[in-house]
């Protein structure tokens, strides 16, 4: 094996030029192994594994690649192999120096290699060199990145000391993409999840988190910083209590005066969602019993649905399936008159032939943008609002604005690998 | 195994045999600066073609290394200002390093680029060796490098309005942690 590893390795060409910059990998799903003979002898096996997985799930974070950790198949089979050595090692043609300046290198054909000579800790601890820091970098260069010379880069040449909790910044997420691409796909759902909280002076303040949600996932989008949080995405069962695994279909927050209650749906059901325990009543205090059939609650809706939204100008709720929109009105409970309605004609197009049509998979209203958005696969249209309005009194009322796509406009929504997902 | 005493191994002893050669002079200077692509080249006066071939090989580089080192070593004794060992080309390397290190460009191997050139760092080239395929990579990395000098500012926050439908109360959103 010794032999055949160093036959290969000889082989090598050293990456050329012209390698650099473009993708290295023409596949989206990519295996690595910290191959046997190539252990660290700082830290313990797991924990070298550890590192290095949450090292491919940032780049998995920002990248339409995804990385699993393949412990079966033979090595020439791995994608990205990793290992530690010193001096001449793993049949490499390129020597480490000892301890000191040369921390570790990368091979065009997916090898890393890390110069155990150095002091590699785990993130946060002491002194050293954060073998995270260093695996982000070289997977990098694997990936097809070559240096970057600008400061708060994780490509620079030199090692800087760890921040605190570093991670991928703008420009990089858009080196790797320019190489990928962006991440698409489509949503269950969009939603702005309100809660309200007493400020140290006891005022009443009503705070607000974006969630993305699709299948059996979600991510938490930060609208200030054009990102989704750190180490998403995250499974539902984990963040939301009692709602279906395999994900929902719409969510709707019924907000007035009198009301402040959050529904999700699935199927023929929906589920009341208890914010104060974070998880959905078994029962609430109406005496009703969830799940609970859509027919039953909102009568003359049919389930399934494909998604919904509640409008708080008319204090309905707008159920869109298919190419129909069914309006409920909260108060008297039950359809609205001239229910159902063709979406085309209850949102028009300013723009003849651009719109969704039917099928959505989102009517998402946005507290950052003051908008609702219907979504639909990689492109959404804004719905035309009281801002646009006042601008151009022409326009008329909930039309659609030309689609746009969704990446232009919430970024960097990116798969795991399901193995990464906790 | 190596010798340490701290819980969190911080204070590890290394031989000095494992101790990576540090960068204390021009000749070491000129190595680095060769090893990791800013000249293509270890003498400008040799008649021997140096080693640019995409398998690099240690044996190969550091037989180049000791007959420049020796054949320089000479002629700095000797002392005639034409044969000193900054050569147009190594200033021209150190120049490039200077600037993309973002030190003082100075074109002098002074103790802010001895002390750069010793920091850790990744053992891969910061430019390639082939001079044609060179060309496409100056263009890719100048490209990716020249798009951090565009988009000198982060990204624009999005800002909350606050004339929510109903003019209800001002909406904040929370800033989550991993």
């Amino acid at each position: 094996h010794l032999q055949s590893l160093i036959h290969k390795s000889s082989r090598r060409k050293r990456s050329t030029g012209v390698l650099w910059g473009h993708a290295a990998f023409s596949k989206s799903v990519l295996t690595w192994r910290l191959i046997g003979e190539g252990y660290s002898s700082q830290l313990s096996v797991d924990e070298q594994r550890h590192i290095f997985r949450l090292a491919f799930r940032m780049w998995s974070e920002v990248s339409p690649l995804q990385f699993v950790e393949d412990l079966r198949s033979p090595p020439d089979e791995i994608d990205i192999r990793l290992g530690f050595g010193t001096g001449r090692h793993l049949g490499c043609s390129q020597s480490f120096d000892g301890a000191g300046r040369e921390f570790a290198h990368a091979w065009f054909l997916g090898d890393i290699h890390f110069d155990d000579d150095e002091h590699f800790t785990a993130p946060n601890t002491g002194n050293g060199i954060s073998l995270l820091k260093v695996a982000v970098h070289e997977i990098g260069h694997v990936l097809g990145l070559p240096h970057i010379y600008r400061s708060g880069s994780i490509m620079q040449p030199s090692y800087r000391p760890q921040d605190d909790g570093f991670e991928l910044d703008w420009l990089d997420r858009k080196a790797i993409q320019n190489l990928y691409g962006g991440c698409g796909g489509r949503f269950s759902t969009v939603f702005d999840w309100i809660r309200k909280e007493r400020s140290a002076y006891g005022e009443v303040v009503v705070r607000f988190n974006t969630y993305f949600m699709r299948n059996g996932w979600y991510w938490l989008y930060e609208n200030r910083s054009n990102r989704t949080r750190y180490g998403d995405p995250v499974s539902v069962q984990v963040g939301w209590h009692g709602l279906p695994s395999s994900g929902v279909d719409a969510y709707v927050h019924v907000w007035s005066r009198e009301t402040d209650t959050a529904y999700f749906f699935k199927g023929t059901q929906y589920w009341r969602y208890d914010s104060e325990n974070d998880q959905t009543f078994s029962e609430d205090p109406d005496g009703q019993r969830y799940p609970r059939l859509i027919s039953e609650g909102f009568p003359g809706v049919p389930g399934p649905i494909d998604t919904a939204y509640y409008d708080r100008r008319d204090a309905h709720i707008y159920f869109f399936r298919g190419s129909m929109v069914y309006r409920f009105s909260i108060q008297a409970n039950k359809l609205a008159a001239q229910s159902p309605q063709r979406m085309t004609e209850l949102f028009p197009a300013l723009t003849p032939g651009n719109h969704p049509g039917s099928n959505l998979d989102a009517a998402y209203f946005s507290y950052t943008h003051n908008a609702l958005f219907l979504i639909k696969g990689a492109s959404y249209w804004r719905v035309v609002g009281k801002r646009e309005r006042r601008m151009k009194r022409s326009l008329p009322y909930n039309s659609l604005l030309p689609g746009r796509e969704v990446q232009q406009q919430w970024f960097d929504i990116c798969e795991v690998h399901a193995s990464a997902l906790k | 195994e190596k010798v340490f005493h701290s819980r969190d191994h911080s204070d590890i002893e290394t031989s000095s045999e494992h101790l990576a050669e540090l960068i204390t002079d021009t000749d070491t200077a000129q190595h680095f600066l060769f090893k990791y692509g800013f000249m293509r080249s270890l003498t400008w006066e040799s008649t021997r073609s140096p080693v640019v071939n995409t398998e690099t090989n240690s044996d190969v580089f550091l037989e180049d290394t000791l007959s420049f080192v020796q054949k320089h070593s000479s002629l700095s004794r000797s002392g005639p200002a034409e044969h000193t060992l900054e050569s147009p080309d190594f200033t021209r390397a150190l120049l490039e390093f200077q600037r993309v290190s973002g030190l003082p460009v100075t074109g002098v191997f002074d103790d802010t680029t001895k002390v750069a050139m010793n920091k850790p760092r990744c053992g891969v080239p910061d430019k390639e060796e082939d001079p044609i395929e060179n060309i496409e990579t100056s263009i890719i990395t100048e490209n990716l490098n020249e798009t951090s000098e565009i988009f000198n500012t982060t990204a624009t926050p999005q800002t909350n309005d606050t004339d929510v439908q109903n003019g209800t109360s001002d909406m904040i959103e929370t800033a989550p942690q991993r």
